[in-house]
């Protein structure tokens, strides 16, 4: 399962 | 933060400054897509829901807020204080052929099937595609105005640069988000077609004229 992404990009 | 995501992030701050400049000193929005602009808007909501409730670091919030004001800004200028002066008979790429294959493909393909996460996967989609219909006008016209095609250069430079990010992320972070870089690479490839005409045409001082 994919890890859940912290969007830390613009 | 790298180098390349920074130059990179200057570059989409540069490109709708200059659009916001030629919009504001022309008093005109001749050449511009506001099918485009639309898109863009929706890019920016659909991806900065999170502005309140996960915060990154004040440089992520205030390019966040500038992004969402300038480009709600923008559709505003287009289609109400500059309507006079909008090619609407050129800017006639169907939105929907981009909004519902990029929402399907959201929904389909994505880190997490929650609404959050779903939406910033369609925002990512839809950034990729969200130039089609400027590009699909400068096709119509022929032509673009100098500045406009300085804003598509910085425009599509932005999304090039994000590119050396994600391979400078993956060597040196281990971070790696294949929708992000799938669909980056997409969107910067869509521009080297003008890219190739910017370099060799309005860099030597001529007018961006498209081949009849």
């Amino acid at each position: 399962t994919d890890e859940k992404f912290e969007h830390d990009e613009l | 933060m790298n180098a390349f995501r920074l130059v990179g992030d200057l570059c989409h701050l540069a490109a709708i400054v200059l659009l916001l400049l030629k919009i504001w000193k022309s008093r005109s929005v001749a050449g511009l897509s506001g099918k485009s602009q639309i898109l863009f808007g929706l890019v920016f909501v659909t991806r900065y829901l999170d502005l309140v409730t996960n915060f990154v670091s004040p440089y992520n919030t205030i390019m966040k807020v500038f992004f969402l004001s300038s480009s709600i800004a923008t559709v505003y200028l287009i289609y109400t204080k500059f309507k006079a002066t909008y090619d609407g008979n050129h800017d006639t790429f169907r939105m929907e052929f981009l909004l519902i294959p990029c929402a399907l493909l959201a929904i389909v393909v994505n880190h997490e099937f929650s609404p959050m996460e779903i939406l910033w996967t369609f925002s990512i989609y839809l950034e990729a595609v969200a130039i089609l219909p400027q590009l699909f006008m400068i096709s119509k016209t022929g032509e673009a105005e100098t500045i406009t095609s300085h804003y598509l250069f910085a425009l599509g430079s932005y999304r090039g640069l994000y590119i050396m990010n994600w391979l400078y992320r993956y060597y040196y972070e281990n971070n790696f988000d294949v929708i992000a870089v799938v669909a980056g690479i997409v969107q910067t490839v869509l521009y080297c077609d003008f890219f190739y005409l910017y370099i060799t045409k309005v860099l030597q001082g001529k007018k961006l004229q498209l081949p009849a």
